[in-house]
């Protein structure tokens, strides 16, 4: 099968850090 | 009534389907809570490639949403659990190594031709089709930047506190307790202290250690060969300032002992295949520091064999050492100030920096050369024991 080219759209990421304060559905750890 | 519509079983794609609700359950099973060990005999990086294929099936349904929250989620995750296990070498080597083949997985099927030369045909098929991953694949180099320097540091608090009895306190070559300098006989050994001495042996015991957890989480060769360079260089720093500032270990048998620890060092190197790391060379001022003090220190022909062959050490770390030099009898002579004006003499068109010791904490920069693994992802199997049966293959 040929591979058709697309265009692939930009995921925009943020850094690591600001990454540490969006809210994620995984749960903080317990102290 | 109803109808049952057969479907034809289609092939596995290589896609793994969950739904968004499952999200946290899945990051809790395959990173927070996931020990390396229960993937024992599994594919080495195996959570990585079941994560590129949560991403890949995201990707296929044009969910930018879901693809967003599973990368954040998955990348929070595994800083989550790096932390947690910040003093453990098998859970942070573990992280790392996968980190980095899911880095390579979004390389490998990006759909950039640059990453694409050594795929198959079906593992082209096994592309990305809708999304450029271009900066999640920078914040998954930081993260592994992050998760190195970790690696570092767990690995060099377990050795630090052998360098220096392994290196310069401890006798392997029969017959040199009896040539140490005069008036040092007893106090070093004294110094030793049972539960903090260590022989070279146990050095190499533990870097065989952290060698074989490494290889076999399918950390990247090259990798590896970093961390070992990484570690000789700290070997080298810790041995060569305790050196500079220890004149019990200035000696002619301290040199001829210090040159048989790295020699065995070297020839671990070459056992574990390592020798193109460059660890070798980062020793070089510690075998020039053990030659100077078993060379002869007394005419200009000396003086001169001395500033040839120190290259590695500056100007002021061999003059230090030579003052400290202390002869091992009395029948051998104390190094004259004559000399070493001589010494420094020579070595003043050499601009050398004036610190004399080592920065044991610096590091080299970690690169990450593109690893493109050879697996198919429809060939990959998921153990029951992962607990995973809400993904469902496509």
């Amino acid at each position: 099968s040929t591979l058709r080219p697309r265009p692939r759209v930009l995921l925009k990421a943020p850094t690591l850090a600001e990454m540490e304060e969006m809210n994620t559905s995984e749960e903080e750890d317990s102290p | 009534r109803q109808v049952t519509v057969q479907r034809k079983e289609k092939d596995f794609q290589g896609m793994l389907e969950y739904h968004r609700d499952d999200e946290a359950l899945l990051v809790r099973s395959l990173v927070t809570e996931l020990r390396p060990q229960a993937l024992v005999g599994a594919v080495p990086c195996l959570p990585a490639y079941i994560l590129y294929m949560c991403v890949r099936h995201a990707d296929y349904t044009n969910d930018d949403a879901k693809l967003h929250s599973l990368l954040t989620a998955t990348i929070n995750g595994i800083k989550r659990v790096i932390k947690k296990h910040s003093e453990d070498f098998e859970v942070t080597s573990f992280w790392l190594a996968n980190s980095c083949r899911l880095l390579h997985c979004l390389k490998q099927y990006s759909g950039d031709e640059g990453f694409m030369t050594q795929n198959t045909a079906k593992q082209n098929e096994h592309c990305l089709k809708n999304f450029d991953l271009t900066e999640y694949r920078q914040v998954l180099s930081d993260l592994s930047i992050h998760i190195y320097q970790q690696l570092i540091r767990v690995a060099e608090g377990v050795l630090q506190p052998m360098i220096v009895s392994a290196m310069l306190e401890n006798e392997s070559i029969q017959g040199l307790s009896g040539m140490k300098p005069m008036g040092y006989r007893k106090r070093s050994s004294s110094m030793v202290d049972g539960e903090n001495s260590y022989c070279l042996e146990a050095v190499m015991r533990q870097m065989t250690t952290f060698h074989t957890v490494m290889g076999d989480q399918g950390l990247d060769p090259e990798i590896i060969l970093q961390v070992f360079r990484q570690l000789f260089y700290m070997i080298n720093a810790v041995t060569l300032n305790n050196l500079l500032l220890r004149k019990d270990v200035c000696s002619w048998s301290t040199g001829m002992q210090l040159r048989y620890n790295i020699s065995q060092l070297e020839e671990w190197l070459r056992g574990r295949n390592l020798q193109q790391s460059g660890a070798a060379q980062t020793l070089e001022p510690l075998i020039q520091a053990a030659q100077l003090l078993q060379l002869k220190k007394k005419t200009p022909e000396d003086a001169e064999a001395i500033c040839s062959l120190c290259t590695a050490l500056s100007t002021q770390q061999i003059v230090k050492i030579l003052n400290l030099y202390t002869p091992l009898n009395e029948f051998e002579e104390r190094v004259t100030v004559g000399f070493i004006r001589t010494i420094q003499a020579q070595l003043q068109e050499r601009n050398d920096p004036p610190q004399l010791l080592l920065d044991f904490k610096h590091m080299f920069p970690v690169v990450f050369p593109f690893n493109p693994s050879s697996l198919t992802m429809d060939s990959i199997h998921i153990p029951a024991s992962l607990n995973l049966e809400f993904l469902s293959e496509v």
